[in-house]
């Protein structure tokens, strides 16, 4: 396996670090980005997408808007829904006042993918292996972590199950603090490294340092999926193209 | 050391941080109460600053009026459930040798 991975460099991981405000969303934003990356990685497009559409639609199967959630049961309502929105169209307000926005779909761009897996729990090499293909969602126990500002967190950790979502988006080796994953939070670029966490990797724990290792998943997306165009628009693509070639033959 | 800073170091401390961080407190008394809480977590962020075996830094940012209950409260919201665990796949189980 390759000894660094950072797939900010490889262009998978929108460059803006997103802010959840004082709403328990975190676990919307490591969906959109684990979505985000591996629609990059399968497409070659690196879009943005709707952390508010989760929010406002994805209620009651195991998330709660600003309550909290899982990336998990997230991946499950975008492959129910069809898709997720970019959050141009559907941006992020950071509360849950509002109702889901039906959005026209046929004119939207939105991405899908084909279901989620879980990376074998409790073991830092699989992890890794995973990682190495694509970036991926963990909970962490991230309640000692409010004033962390830079360098290779090695505690004190808050529980042993997780309680905060993130996305790992690399790992690496510091010369002076070792092994460490790189880890995309969504509480804005004035925290921690410009918004990431470099959070000690190879830990002796089988759950890993702060429950990194407990329950990490990812979504599957194969590259024949398309979803830049909606059926719908694909259906009058097909008409308009039918209605050409019959005038030609006229 | 830092620690020991006074009463008036910390005080103008806090009313930097309140601009940088574009805080505006309404309720009556609120500023003095957050600055009690900022206090404690300068204190604590001071404690582990100082100590040399650190592998990292913490540091004052926009969660710095908050005690611990109020961040885990509004900014965590991570839910785990055993169900949701149930499909582990093999795709990426690593194997020795692997490359």
């Amino acid at each position: 396996l390759p000894d660094e991975v950072d797939w900010r460099e490889g262009g998978a991981v929108v460059p803006r670090v997103k802010k959840q405000g004082d709403c328990g969303s975190c676990w919307a934003f490591a969906a959109t980005a684990a979505v985000e990356g591996i629609n990059q990685i399968t497409t070659g497009e690196l879009i943005s997408l709707s952390e508010q559409e989760l929010i406002d639609c994805d209620r009651g199967n195991g998330n709660f808007g600003c309550v909290g959630g899982g990336a998990v049961w997230a991946f499950e309502f975008i492959v129910r829904n069809g898709g997720i929105v970019t959050d141009e169209v559907y941006p992020y307000v950071g509360n849950t006042s509002a109702a889901c926005k039906a959005i026209e779909m046929p004119t939207t761009r939105f991405v899908t993918i084909d279901g989620h897996e879980v990376v074998p729990e409790k073991d830092e090499m699989s992890l890794m292996k995973a990682v190495a293909h694509q970036p991926v969602s963990v909970m962490i126990s991230a309640a000692n972590m409010s004033d962390y500002t830079s360098g290779v967190y090695k505690g004190p950790c808050s529980n042993l199950w997780g309680d905060h979502n993130v996305l790992i988006v690399g790992y690496g080796t510091s010369s002076e603090e070792g092994d460490y994953w790189l880890i995309r939070n969504s509480w804005g670029p004035e925290w921690g490294e410009g918004g990431y966490l470099r959070l000690q990797r190879n830990f002796h724990e089988s759950t890993g340092k702060c429950a990194v290792a407990v329950a990490p998943v990812y979504p599957i997306k194969s590259s024949s999926s398309s979803n830049l165009l909606s059926p719908s628009v694909f259906k009058l693509l097909l008409l308009f193209v039918f209605k050409l070639v019959s005038l030609t033959l006229l | 050391t830092k620690s020991q800073r006074n009463e008036a170091e910390v005080q103008k401390m806090y009313e930097q941080w309140i601009v940088e961080n574009g805080k505006n407190y309404n309720g009556l008394g609120e500023k003095e109460r957050r600055f009690k809480v900022f206090k404690d977590n300068l204190k604590r962020i001071e404690e582990h600053n100082s100590d040399p075996n650190r592998s990292y830094e913490r540091g004052l940012n926009q969660f710095s009026d908050l005690t611990a209950d109020e961040f885990r409260a509004n900014y965590l919201g991570g839910k785990m459930e055993g169900t949701s665990v149930s499909d582990v796949a093999e795709r990426y189980r690593y194997m020795e040798g692997d490359i």
